[in-house]
């Protein structure tokens, strides 16, 4: 399993340019 | 190029800005706790934690200019060191007590209800005792939880490829922008040369007895998972996985 699948929430946060906050 | 500009000052005024608001676990709480209801309400407002904790690595100057696998991690090797020492500034002016959110603070005994849980309690608060004899401030503090945040995973394997080898330079300059902080910090603070000196060395070492309370933390939520006392999902599910697989 590649980095990026086992860490899908992980991935996505630290790539999304919005606010974390706004996602929780 | 920009960080070899930017001075202590400004690097701690910015990881100030970078510090996460306080984060409510906006739970009604029915005492007495029981053991899955305790498990519950912390792994809850850790897992909400977790998401901010992201956000707040991102403003750290440098973070993002590092490899995603490095930021990936980076973060999964420290999660639980960097939520004890934000629990442990909030505790500091309440001896006995372990301030987890302002809607969620437990005394020491309160701890009895989960098994095995009282031991990292007491190591927690024993780790909170000692930063209020140190009179912890918050420059040092921001400091400090970047410095376990950068140092987490240096003495995992070698990097290999060149985008692994530029990305090691990058960490590696920036701990020592970290580093040149919490000097500057402590230098602010009236104390002499040599006690400046002692204060750095008491204050990282305490950084040795964070990630050892961590360790224990780790095994006694997979042991909590296995036995299905408590319910771990979204990104705590999958901070703690990586963790459990690697080892």
């Amino acid at each position: 399993t590649s980095l990026k699948e086992k860490h899908k929430i992980l991935h996505q946060l630290l790539q999304n340019s919005t606010s974390p906050v706004d996602l929780a | 190029h920009h960080r070899a500009a930017m001075g202590p000052e400004e690097f701690i005024s910015r990881i100030m800005e970078a510090e996460p608001p306080d984060i409510y676990l906006m739970e009604d709480l029915k005492k007495p706790f029981t053991e899955t209801s305790m498990m519950m309400s912390l792994t809850n407002l850790a897992d909400k934690e977790l998401v901010l904790m992201i956000s707040w690595a991102k403003k750290i100057p440098g973070f993002l200019e590092l490899s995603l696998s490095d930021q990936i991690h980076l973060l999964k090797c420290c999660w639980l060191e960097i939520l004890m020492l934000g629990l442990i500034w909030r505790s500091v002016d309440h001896p006995g007590k372990l301030i987890f959110s302002p809607d969620f603070k437990l005394n020491r005994e309160e701890g009895q209800c989960v098994e095995g849980i009282m031991e990292i309690f007491d190591m927690l608060l024993a780790a909170t005792s000692r930063f209020r004899e140190l009179k912890l401030r918050r420059e040092e503090y921001v400091c400090l939880k970047a410095m376990i945040l950068l140092n987490s995973n240096l003495c995992s394997s070698s990097p290999q490829t060149s985008e692994e080898l530029e990305s090691r330079s990058k960490l590696l300059r920036l701990l020592d922008s970290v580093i040149d902080s919490l000097v500057w910090a402590i230098s602010k603070l009236g104390l002499t040369t040599q006690q400046q000196t002692l204060r750095l060395g008491h204050l990282t070492m305490l950084l040795s007895h964070i990630r050892h309370v961590s360790n224990k933390g780790m095994d006694h939520l997979c042991t909590m998972k296995r036995k299905n006392v408590v319910l771990v999902y979204d990104l705590l599910l999958e901070m703690l996985d990586a963790n459990t697989s690697s080892g």
